[in-house]
């Protein structure tokens, strides 16, 4: 099955 | 202070109509350069990045940078109290509470006058990485809302596979599971036309419902970009003459 990811996970806090 | 003056009160709508669906507060960062807002959805799956180039408007000005803290509700009614065609001024001092929304007809002497309460919003502003995609493909903005459109008729999810072949949307539901192949058109200059840029096969699966939002932006321009690199979030970008919104969907991927 397929989970939903966060953008979180990719993206770092500006 | 700000002050920015918009050829047609339509825009705005336009690009709210394009958001408000995924954000409900978000700060307009105004600076000399232009206005940019980027705000991500509650559930943290999706990104707009908005941006409007100071050389856009029929005059604009903006002393410092300010953040105007905007509920995205609020200033739909607000706009709806416009006609598409009204030149419309954003107007607002320097730490100022209250952002001021003049309307005025472009055939009559009809001037309205606004005021809306602004707001202090906590927003945490992402860094997003600059990211080499394996594929770019650029079709019809008005297919691609036809397509996502369509498939979530039948599925919560699409699978999105770019090969030489073209560009595959898939989805799988209950009932019925349905595919729709965009083969890449031989005359890039059409406006109609579908081009595919690949460095790599890429297959990636998103949500529908968030996909049939970010397609709104149709409305906005004519032509629409999506960037993919495997296991990355998708970038779905429309550049209308004055900026650009530009989306960004985390994937579903595999345990």
């Amino acid at each position: 099955s397929l989970k939903q990811k966060s953008l979180k996970s990719f993206f770092s806090k500006g | 202070m700000l002050e920015a003056k918009l050829a047609e009160a339509g825009t705005l709508k336009k690009l709210l109509d394009a958001i408000k669906e995924l954000v409900t507060d978000a700060n307009f960062e105004c600076n000399e350069e232009g206005i940019n807002l980027q705000a991500m959805d509650n559930s943290h799956v999706a990104l707009v990045a908005v941006h409007l180039e100071a050389a856009g408007f029929k005059r604009y000005r903006c002393d410092r940078p300010m953040p105007l803290g905007v509920n995205l509700t609020s200033l739909t009614k607000v706009l709806k109290c416009a006609k598409d065609d009204d030149i419309t001024t954003l107007k607002a001092a320097d730490e100022a509470d209250v952002l001021n929304l003049v309307y005025e007809a472009k055939n009559s002497d009809r001037i309205a006058e606004y005021d809306m309460k602004l707001m202090d919003i906590d927003s945490d502003t992402l860094g997003i990485p600059d990211t080499e995609y394996d594929a770019r493909v650029t079709m019809p903005s008005a297919e691609f809302t036809r397509v996502v459109r369509d498939l979530s008729q039948l599925g919560e999810s699409v699978r999105i596979e770019v090969s030489k072949e073209g560009v595959r949307f898939a989805s799988e539901g209950e009932a019925a599971n349905g595919s729709v192949l965009m083969k890449q058109t031989d005359d890039d200059e059409d406006t109609q036309a579908i081009t595919i840029e690949m460095n790599q096969h890429v297959s990636l699966t998103f949500s529908l419902k968030y996909l049939v939002n970010f397609s709104k932006s149709a409305s906005l321009c004519p032509r629409v970009q999506l960037m993919m690199s495997n296991d990355v979030p998708l970038l779905v970008a429309y550049d209308f003459g004055q900026g650009y919104i530009r989306y960004y969907l985390a994937p579903k991927i595999g345990d």
